[in-house]
């Protein structure tokens, strides 16, 4: 459902450039769980974020469920962003301003859901997060942030959840049972694609790939070894 | 140089009550290394951050060196912080409208350092991030954020280090480089204290204090095991 091809991501600054991604090409089954592991700068999260529908690439082509992402305008990829996917960012990205729970809910708004707040409460149990709801993003521990920032993430019943570091505030037995979780979404047929450093995090996905300096320098199905 | 006594910190929220630190004493002597370990949400950041001079606590006392912290103004907390502590925060708190050399240079600038973007750029020399000198937080990943963020708690020459997963989001081997980077200067006389959730990385402290519900509820010291 995921085919990528020779995908650059280029910044400039000034008169340097910053080859973010330098010809990534993979392809994901409906189906598959998937870790990305790789040193820090090696391109990850900008992997991540194109694949999530939150940046473009700037070359090389994008297939989402058989169709290409780059002709799609940024109203079209905001209504995939909200309908297929499910993104946990790296660095949380919660509205300050608002409760836990306000932030689960947030994605259910977009798409006039008229149970948002129970599905919402259902989500923050998930993460075991229940009697932090109403407390604001700075009322909140690291790794309570982060669950939050999971909880929003899975809301909405994505097809594909991307993760990236979403155990990098969580000690081993909090992340063992998010990973517990993102097992279960994925017996339900949801595609996982997780970012992390942690060895005994990635061990979870049958595949893993490894990155540096902005390409795919390993591709292993580990059922095969 | 660190002797906390029965801290207590409770957060109130509207009639409801957070006992964020329910009665924590222990004794840090000059350049020990320690690691924090516990649960999500078990008072870890708290007490960093009254150790570190940027909360007071509700009740308890905390002897600095031999003085009473209670008694200091917010000045002299700030003077302490700048002179004597250096603190890498979960969450990095990087000025985001500054580049990564500029946030590093920063306390520097409040003790009117002559030579403070040469040590800054020496700062970032040591994590590694050179050549990602003039970039912003935005244009950064975040393990290259993350490292900032210790460069910027080491320039100063700090007798104290606090720092709070410094390694949740370094690839392995980076995270080594830093763990590296915290031993030599230990070796020098620095008094650490790491909070983190990886074993491999508690396993380079001698001493492993473990917290739950806002108490400690071991103190090792790994080398009489
Ligand atoms: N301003 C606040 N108001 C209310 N509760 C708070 C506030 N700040 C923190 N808390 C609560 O205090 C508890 C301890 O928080 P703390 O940040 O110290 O945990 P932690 O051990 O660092 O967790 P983590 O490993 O997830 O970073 C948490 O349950 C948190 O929800
Ligand atoms: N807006 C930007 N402008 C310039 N360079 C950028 C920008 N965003 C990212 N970069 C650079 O692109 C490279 C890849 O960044 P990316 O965030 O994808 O790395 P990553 O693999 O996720 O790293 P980490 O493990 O540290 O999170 C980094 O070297 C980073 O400095
Ligand atoms: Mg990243
Ligand atoms: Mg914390």
């Amino acid at each position: 459902c995921i085919e990528l091809h020779e995908l650059v991501k280029i910044y400039r600054m000034g008169d340097q450039e910053v080859h973010a991604l330098d010809g990534v090409s993979f392809s994901a089954i409906k189906g598959e769980m998937t870790a990305i592991i790789g040193a820090s700068g090696s391109g990850k999260s900008t992997l991540m974020n194109i694949i999530g529908c939150l940046d473009r690439p700037t070359s090389g082509r994008y297939m989402l469920d058989g169709e290409d992402v780059s002709v799609f305008s940024d109203n079209q990829l905001a209504r995939i962003r909200n309908k297929r996917i499910g993104f946990v960012f790296q660095n949380f990205n919660l509205l300050p301003r608002n409760t836990a729970l306000e932030n689960v809910e947030m994605p259910l708004l977009y798409s006039a859901s008229h149970n948002a707040r129970h599905r919402a409460m259902e989500a923050m149990e998930r993460v075991n997060l229940r009697d932090r709801a109403h407390h604001e993003p700075n009322q909140l521990s690291g790794g309570q942030r982060q669950r939050v920032a999971i909880a929003r993430a899975l809301v909405t019943n994505p097809t594909i959840v991307l993760a990236d570091e979403p155990t990098g505030n969580l000690d081993s037995r909090t992340g063992n049972e998010i990973m517990q979780l993102f097992h279960d979404l994925n017996e339900q047929g949801v595609t996982l694609i997780i970012v992390t450093h942690e060895p005994d995090i990635a061990a979870h996905c049958r595949r893993i790939i490894i990155m540096r300096d902005g390409q795919i320098i390993d591709d292993k199905d580990t059922s095969d070894a």
